[in-house]
């Protein structure tokens, strides 16, 4: 199973739809400060569940929605879709593609979607740990995070190996 | 038979030990598992008044405050990482440098992944602390697990660019507009990042 | 007649908007100065039992509630930092990227250094987020200011080696035990670091 | 004022005396991941007072001590020696150069000399606040510290300009 694509609407620097094929191996993501690269780490975060605002930078969860720019007005929501290829994978019994879709507005109403059928959190955490991506995203490092790894308590690296198993 | 924890930690042992090798040449690390040790609870006793023992002290007492002597609740079930690099006597794991730090953070996240691997990894900017050989060290590692598992790295670093199967350019435009190309980069067979041994 | 705090903020504020130009160009920034509020006490008043106006909220209350949202004992007295990075529209510093909260960091630094001064400087990898125009321009700022204080930049990148008057090559040799050599460079008067127009 | 020159024997990678002369201007400290750099950072903040091991990356204040290697034993002491070029400063009434010299033994046993006249913390803290270096050394920029100021709550960058002022 590996990431295939992510479409990206009214999320942080993305006002306009912007979608992003991935293939397997290694990519590479590269430009200079402030562009944009961390709020795409971001948005697959957000789209697969993060409950925290701080994870993703903000203090309320509105916050990920494209605020406005030079000429730009802002958004009155944001919505990010990831595809799944699941193609040989446990989780594909039904399906090749597996896409989470999830919506936030302004009035702080939103809405998470599986393969186009709307549905709660909790499927969603589901369908994610039969995928093997756990509960913490613990296969994602966000910037600056690295060494948190190696500061945090035995305890914390416990419940890491424990989720992967 | 052994829980599924155990047998993802056996194997993470052994693969962390391989790591630790490959990025501190001449160096060498552990994972070790601390087993959980009874509470300590001050229970009353009828003690002489001049006796200073504890009450309530198993012999196991030294490894729960070794285990984390900054909290008595904690019952010392955890995994505790060891890594001396070369020439240096084992310490303190917070005494490392800020690379090194790194290096053992990485170390651990890769063998857990290859103990079981998610399907992909997002890796922002993890190589900010790393000299241009650890760098180097890091990117080998990632372009040998790629056949398991697929690996987003986010960088500002040139270095980091030669290891892409594919790369992202990301820009920003007016009215604060993020814009993305790619670009498929092709391998040659001689990869200076792949050692021509077998990895 | 102002206090000493006062004085140096206010300088603080000026420097602080000039080097946000500097290094963030086309983007602007201010310090503000959060007044202390009031304490909200909650008083047990006799309200309509349907009342639910909060007893105690005098006309500064929204201003507490954002100067510490979290913390309702917070008195709000505190510096508040504003930047807005060129064509982007000014929101949370939270939501800033990790080079831009470098700068941001870098320039309130600068901004207090320029108006109270002290005799040295050191800065260790302050400059790993930053891309490499962004280093330049933090260079720049430096290499300005070293006239004023000492500076000692710890670096593993090359391209701030290049700032240096004076450089201190350490490498870790057998046992664990680290080295030191120094190189006094010599500085051209057409310095790159160093722009022509008076600084 | 700058600082002129340091000391450092027994402290963390340099357990024989290792002397290093500072100029006014820039110096730029290069090497390798783990060589050292950041040791003789958090010497120089042991040396003027630093209270707190985990500023100095240790759990108890004798992890700073040198603590063996391949072929070399641990050595029973640290000493760091600071010695600031006061000319043209208020603080150089009566002195050219102000040195501030720290030890600290296995058994936990420390002491404080002020140009080689044994003092307490308190006298070392006072002269430094003379020479317009604050209690908090925030002059001194530590690894991974520099994003904590804007992170940082407003009454915290208040202390910063409160002290230097
Ligand atoms: N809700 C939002 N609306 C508009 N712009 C936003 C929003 N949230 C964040 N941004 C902008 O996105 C930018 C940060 O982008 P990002 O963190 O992806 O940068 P980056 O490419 O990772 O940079 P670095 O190399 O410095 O880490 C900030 O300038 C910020 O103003
Ligand atoms: N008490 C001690 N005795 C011996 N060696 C020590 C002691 N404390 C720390 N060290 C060693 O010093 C090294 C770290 O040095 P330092 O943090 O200065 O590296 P650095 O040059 O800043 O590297 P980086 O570029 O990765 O930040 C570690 O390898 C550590 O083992
Ligand atoms: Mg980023
Ligand atoms: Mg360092």
């Amino acid at each position: 199973m590996h990431l295939k694509s992510i479409s990206i609407k009214g999320f942080k620097s993305f006002p306009d739809r912007m979608n992003l094929v991935f293939s397997p191996g290694v990519s590479v993501i590269v430009g200079p400060n402030g562009c944009g690269k961390s709020n795409i780490t971001d948005a697959v975060l957000w789209a697969l569940g993060e409950q925290s605002p701080t994870t993703v930078r903000g203090s309320t969860m509105q916050d990920v929605i494209y605020n406005g720019g030079a000429g730009q007005k802002p958004r009155r929501e944001a919505e990010v879709e990831v595809v799944l290829d699941a193609t040989g994978s446990a989780a594909a019994e039904q399906f090749a593609e597996i896409s989470i879709r999830r919506t936030l507005d302004r009035d702080g109403h939103g809405s998470y979607h599986l393969n186009g059928a709307r549905c709660r959190l909790a499927d969603v955490i589901e369908t994610l740990a039969d995928a093997n991506l756990g509960g913490d995203m613990h296969s994602v490092i966000g910037q600056g995070k690295v060494e948190s790894i190696v500061l945090s308590k035995p305890r914390e690296r416990r419940l890491l190996v424990e989720e992967a198993a | 038979i052994r829980t599924l924890f155990e047998q993802t930690f056996d194997a993470a042992q052994d693969n962390f030990s391989e790591l630790i090798e490959h990025l501190f040449p001449g160096g060498r690390g552990r994972l070790r598992l601390l087993e959980p040790t009874p509470k300590l609870v001050p229970v009353p006793m009828a003690t002489a008044p001049d006796s200073d023992a504890p009450a309530a002290a198993p012999a196991a007492a030294t490894e729960a405050d070794e285990a984390d002597p900054d909290e008595p609740g904690d019952d010392g079930a955890g995994i505790e990482i060891e890594v001396t690099p070369a020439g240096k006597a084992s310490r303190r794991l917070s005494l490392l440098s800020g690379g090194e730090k790194s290096l053992v953070a990485l170390a651990f996240v890769f063998s857990v992944f290859l103990a079981r691997p998610s399907p992909f990894y997002i890796l922002d900017e993890v190589e900010a602390a790393l000299d241009d050989a650890n760098i180097d060290r890091f990117l080998q590692l990632v372009r040998r697990f790629s056949d398991r598992a697929q690996f987003v790295v986010v960088t500002h670093q040139k270095r980091t660019m030669d290891a892409a199967d594919v790369l992202y350019g990301v820009t920003m435009g007016s009215g604060g507009i993020s814009k993305v190309i790619s670009r498929r980069l092709p391998r040659s067979e001689q990869d200076p990042l792949e050692p021509t041994a077998a990895a």
